[in-house]
């Protein structure tokens, strides 16, 4: 494993972490998206299906737990703890997730390595991560006045897909026939949607001011 | 399977 990969591993648990102390410490859960949260579960799940049957190595076991635990933790603290649900913004969370999940099931039907079920609900779950993000994005489009710590979570998501672009990159240098063209195309696309994100965080960064998204 | 990327990555 490079550098870069565990970089953006621990960025992205970062990123999960933030996101369960900011619900656990202010029992808040405003300006977070439902929907992203639960199509984060439904990735992990049909991508980490291979902990029944292979086995990487205890770092990649250990990872896949801890994210299943945090996505089911998260949607527990939003849907059934008794303070932070109140403050889930439910008329603004309203992206229709299923117009996410049924072409990235067609594609993943299409556009596979194997016509297995596994096989299949990985590359779903490939797909499905690259457009996770977008309902959460619209809720902040939505919300307008971004919190720093929904901020912070979403630029450390963004960081994790862009250090895992550059792990790519050192992989294709250093080993021997490494190429994944699905994990790689849905990858960068999956990057290039936290773009405009960047564009307005880094702005109210430099400017030392809260991010405001433009109507 | 041949094809099928080892998948190493989380």
């Amino acid at each position: 494993m490079n550098i870069f990969r565990l970089a953006g591993d621990m960025t992205h648990l970062l990123s999960i972490i933030v996101l369960l102390l900011k619900i656990q410490a202010t029992k808040s859960c405003a300006g977070v998206s439902l929907k992203t949260q639960e199509l984060y579960a439904v990735v992990f799940v049909t991508r980490y299906l291979d902990l029944f049957y292979s086995f990487i190595s205890l770092y990649n076991t250990v990872m896949k737990i801890i994210f299943l635990l945090t996505a089911f933790t998260i949607i527990w603290y939003m849907r059934k703890h008794k303070v932070v649900c109140q403050t889930y913004d439910k008329e603004q969370d309203t992206f229709r997730v299923l117009f996410l999940i049924v072409p990235c099931f067609v594609l993943a039907l299409l556009v596979n390595h194997e016509m297995s079920v596994t096989e299949v609900l990985w590359t779903f779950s490939i797909y499905l991560e690259a457009v996770a993000i977008l309902p959460q994005l619209v809720l902040l489009q939505r919300t307008k006045n971004v919190d720093n710590l929904t901020g912070n979570y979403i630029f450390m998501l963004g960081s994790y897909r862009a250090l895992y672009l550059v792990n790519w990159v050192y992989r294709y240098f250093t080993e021997l026939g490494y190429r994944q063209w699905i994990v790689w195309v849905s990858g960068t696309v999956q990057t290039c949607v936290y773009l405009d994100f960047f564009y307005y965080y880094v702005q109210a960064w430099r400017n030392n001011e809260r991010m405001k998204l433009p109507g | 399977a041949a094809g099928v990327c080892a998948k190493d990555e989380l």
